[in-house]
């Protein structure tokens, strides 16, 4: 479903060059799930936003669904992401000034698809324990809560595509294992492909393979018991 | 040296009433590493507000160093905090225009220490692995490097009493591991009281004892090995 090729990403800060990816290569097939772990550092969130086309490599290319990414223009790489991929960002990023209901919504809203996502929206938020606190604004939600939000904004529209960062960071073991096993589900049941970067060992064992990144490249790649 | 008694603490939102702490009782003492566990939402970041003097109880009174801080005026407070208490938030709540070293040296600024906390800054840094990153800011670092300032930042004044809501939830185990033993050995060291939140039972086990919460009361306290 989406493969990079010889990809390499590159920062410049005064006279410094980070080398945040260099020449990594992978390919990731539809309804899988693959987990990224390594450093702090390592280029995870890096390679998660260039899979996510919220950014493009320096080298090397991109191919979702068999299509080279890097000749799309602006608008085409909008109505892809917005069609086919759900994002969970590291840092939530959710709008201050919505609630958690008005959050979640919007990228259906954004799509037009608002009718069929309004019950969708309920029964993603019942399995996410977060069915009292639509109301509440991101500042109004503990960080749990927060993340559980962001979550369930990733999947109400239903996408091909998943591209999750520290999922169950700041979640309690409980809770982050429901949100595991409903991932996981997603895969089996709904044919989702899922991408999450993780520090958390036992989170990376609810995916088919892991990937380890150091220093920007694949340092070793394993498959799991799941597989 | 920092205790609450009977504290309450209430949420309104619209007709809705959230009881986020419910009547609960602590008594920390000087040196001690205190670990607080429990579910997504069960009150544990409105604790250390509270413990934190950042916001104060609806019923019940928090006592810093035997003072009773429900009299204080704003600006006691205000000086209180600055010099002796240090924060890690769940968040970072990283200044973004300001470069990582200026964000660490921030309370240093404040509270008129700069000189000596320019020394200090630098062995934080080396110490959390950061120490190439000081001139970049909060933008142009990774989730964990972010995560790295805010704790340099809360331990720049050498404070008496650290206030830390999941200080390795962002960190991969090994920079975790790290944090935790900087955190320990800063309490059997230089007698810093640590009163750590975590969902990870690893990174309880640094503390000497573990408090669980549940809907805002505690539930059980456990000791830990370390004691
Ligand atoms: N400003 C606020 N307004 C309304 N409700 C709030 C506010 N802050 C927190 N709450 C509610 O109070 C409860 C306790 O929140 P708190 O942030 O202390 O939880 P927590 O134990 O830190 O959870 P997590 O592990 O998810 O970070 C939650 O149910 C939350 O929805
Ligand atoms: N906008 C930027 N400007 C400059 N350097 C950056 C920028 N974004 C990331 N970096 C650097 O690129 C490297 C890789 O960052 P990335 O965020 O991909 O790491 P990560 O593996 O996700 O780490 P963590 O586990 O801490 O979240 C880091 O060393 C970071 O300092
Ligand atoms: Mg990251
Ligand atoms: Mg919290």
């Amino acid at each position: 479903i989406i493969s990079a090729n010889h990809i390499s990403k590159r920062f410049v800060l005064g006279s410094e060059t980070i080398h945040a990816l260099n020449d990594l290569s992978l390919d990731i097939k539809r309804s899988e799930f693959v987990a990224v772990m390594g450093p702090s550092g390592s280029g995870k969130s890096t390679l998660l936003h260039l899979l996510g086309l919220l950014d493009t490599p320096d080298e090397g290319s991109i191919e979702l669904e068999g299509q080279a990414t890097q000749t799309l223009t602006d608008d085409e790489l909008t109505y892809l992401r917005r069609d086919k991929l759900g994002f969970i960002f590291q840092t939530f990023e959710l709008i201050p000034t919505l609630t958690a209901k008005e959050n979640i919504m919007l990228p259906a809203e954004v799509a037009g698809k608002r009718q069929e996502a309004e019950v969708r929206s309920r029964e993603i938020a019942e399995l996410l324990g977060i069915a009292e606190r639509l109301n509440h604004k991101p500042s109004e939600l503990s960080g749990g809560q927060r993340q559980r939000v962001a979550i369930a904004r990733a999947l109400i529209n239903d996408p091909a595509l998943i591209l999750a960062d520290e999922p169950t960071g700041n979640l309690d073991s409980s809770t982050g294992e429901e949100v595991l096993e409903l991932l996981r589900k997603g895969v089996i049941e709904q044919g989702w492909t899922v991408i999450m970067v993780t520090h958390d060992a036992k989170a990376a064992e609810y995916a088919d393979r892991i990937i380890r990144l150091k220093d920007g490249q694949i340092e070793s790649e394993t498959r799991t018991a799941m597989n």
